[in-house]
């Protein structure tokens, strides 16, 4: 018995020259039979999904022949939002390199790259309205992210189903923002007198939000996402309680001493920019901690390891919509089956109403640059990021441990063959036809 | 498969597959029609993905030989 064929059926708006967004349907249907075999979903980023499940189900014995069982699939993703953050501040990665891992992505349903694109070590992003920020901030000229580089990201994640998110993050973590932007930056004071140091972003100015007003009026015309990562976490107070002009305008402000008062003026200026712009906000969960005022439907994005399952309680009672990331943070490696504990994370483990259940709309895996650029970015990432894919696609019964150790470890020679070089899980090898 | 579907039946019989005579293709009442290029790409990569080392190591035809 021979199968022929695969039919491809669309049957409603198929989307084909559109960007994937948090409403895509990704559901698809799989009958494999003789001589035909039919996939059929609502929109294309379904039959993306479905043609990434038909290419696992096709066998090659060590003769070479090829062969597929007969089969029946109905499937649809847990959660809408399942993502990877890279970080390409701490060490620039190659575009080619960006490519590879929304290939993987794809082979493992994921569906958002978060990019944090800029951070204190570096501004990779070429910015055509302030090109001055990567002509001064990023690590050389060659380090950058042109506009070209970016609208090929784009349309490779696209053509995979797979949303962009850019982080710029702020008013911590802006040192590299310094270098080409003047007076950006708080200036640190020591007993009165100034010193080299600079700070997070100078809140007291009026040039800072005409600065970002136009800066993300840019960022909003060159990503199509809905979504844009505002950052927010880490904000040390230090350096704005040692200068001056900070101290007057925390007074003219009735703030007080309370730094946090200050960060939450400044956080709610630029969530009013990005809602002036027709665009939502996705936050680090430091925002949320400091009762900054949050728009309905800014998401929370909860990174903090310590009783994350309570602060997903606390988002979701007050009402916003919130990503796990806590118990996925890739960078930090140990000896052993990590995978595992990725694995058994369960995002709604958490006391909670349904409604409360229901604003979970997903999680990430997190690989962080300190220790991670091109050279060993795709094997720390594969196959533990496949563990969380898992978690955030399938079914919350799916959860024996063997039974995934057995079909992980054929996944991860999948992804070897297809050129990922994905690390292995534990001792054993992937088959020659994976070329190894 | 990775990750699990939500539901899925896998039945005994096996289907061989001819790489040389396999198409993946639109239906012919699907919305999304042949000007649909992200489709036509995912089909090209996806058949490369499932039989582009058999084509680059075997050779054409050999398989139609059987």
């Amino acid at each position: 018995p021979q199968l022929e064929k695969l039919l491809v059926f669309i049957n409603l708006e198929p989307q084909c020259d559109a960007f994937p967004s948090l409403s895509s349907d990704e559901s698809y249907s799989l009958l494999v039979q003789e001589p035909v075999a039919f996939l059929k979903a609502n929109e294309v980023w379904g039959a993306l999904r479905g043609l990434e499940t038909f290419s696992q189900l096709v066998y090659q014995d060590p003769y070479g022949t090829f062969t597929i069982n007969e089969s029946t699939i109905a499937d649809s993703p847990r959660f809408p939002h399942r993502g990877i953050l890279i970080d390409t501040s701490r060490h620039y990665l190659p575009v080619k390199t960006i490519f590879k891992t929304l290939d993987a992505m794809a082979f493992n349903k994921f569906n958002v790259l978060h990019w944090h694109i800029v951070d204190d070590q570096s501004f990779p992003y070429q910015s055509i309205t302030f090109p001055e920020l990567s002509n001064k901030g990023s690590y050389s000229l060659s380090h950058v992210y042109t506009p070209s580089d970016i609208h090929t990201v784009l349309e490779y994640a696209r053509l995979r189903g797979i949303r962009v998110i850019p982080e710029f993050d702020s008013p911590g973590h802006t040192q590299s923002w310094g270098k080409g932007q003047k007076n950006l930056l708080t200036p640190c004071f020591s007993q009165k007198i100034r010193i080299q140091k600079v700070g997070p972003v100078d809140p007291s100015l009026n040039t800072t939000y005409v600065f970002f007003d136009t800066f993300f009026k840019e960022i909003s015309r060159v990503f199509p996402d809905q979504f844009i990562h505002l950052g927010g976490d880490e904000v040390e107070f230090e350096c704005w309680a040692s200068n001056p002009n900070i101290q007057n305008f925390m007074k003219k402000k009735g703030f007080g001493n309370n730094f946090k008062r200050l960060e939450s003026f400044y956080i709610k200026k630029i969530l009013d920019i990005i809602t002036s712009l027709k665009k939502s906000s996705i936050v680090w969960q430091d925002v949320f901690d400091d009762q900054v005022e949050l728009q309905p439907g800014t998401v929370v994005e909860v990174w903090k390891s310590e009783y994350y399952l309570n602060e997903l309680a606390q988002v979701t009672a007050s009402g916003f919509p919130t990503i796990l990331s806590a118990p996925w943070y890739l960078d930090l490696i140990s000896y052993g089956q990590d995978w595992r504990n990725y694995y058994i994370a369960e995002p709604l483990n958490f006391e909670g109403s349904e409604k409360q259940k229901q604003l979970v709309i997903g999680g990430e895996a997190c690989l962080w640059g300190e220790y991670v650029d091109a050279t060993n970015l795709i094997p720390r990432l594969w196959p533990r990021a496949s563990a969380v894919g898992e978690r955030l696609w399938s079914p919350r019964i799916v959860t024996n441990l063997e039974n995934a150790y057995r079909r992980l470890a054929v996944h991860r020679c999948r992804m070897v063959s297809r050129g990922i070089a994905a690390q292995p899980l534990f001792t054993g090898y992937c088959n020659y036809e994976n070329k190894m | 498969l990775w990750p699990m579907p939500r539901s899925v039946q896998v039945f005994p019989r096996l289907l061989y597959i001819s790489p040389e005579n396999f198409q993946i293709d639109n239906s012919p009442n699907s919305t999304a029609g042949p000007s649909c290029s992200l489709l036509l790409e995912a089909f090209r990569r996806y058949y490369n993905y499932m039989f582009g080392f058999y084509k680059r190591h075997h050779g054409p035809a050999k398989f139609q030989d059987k």
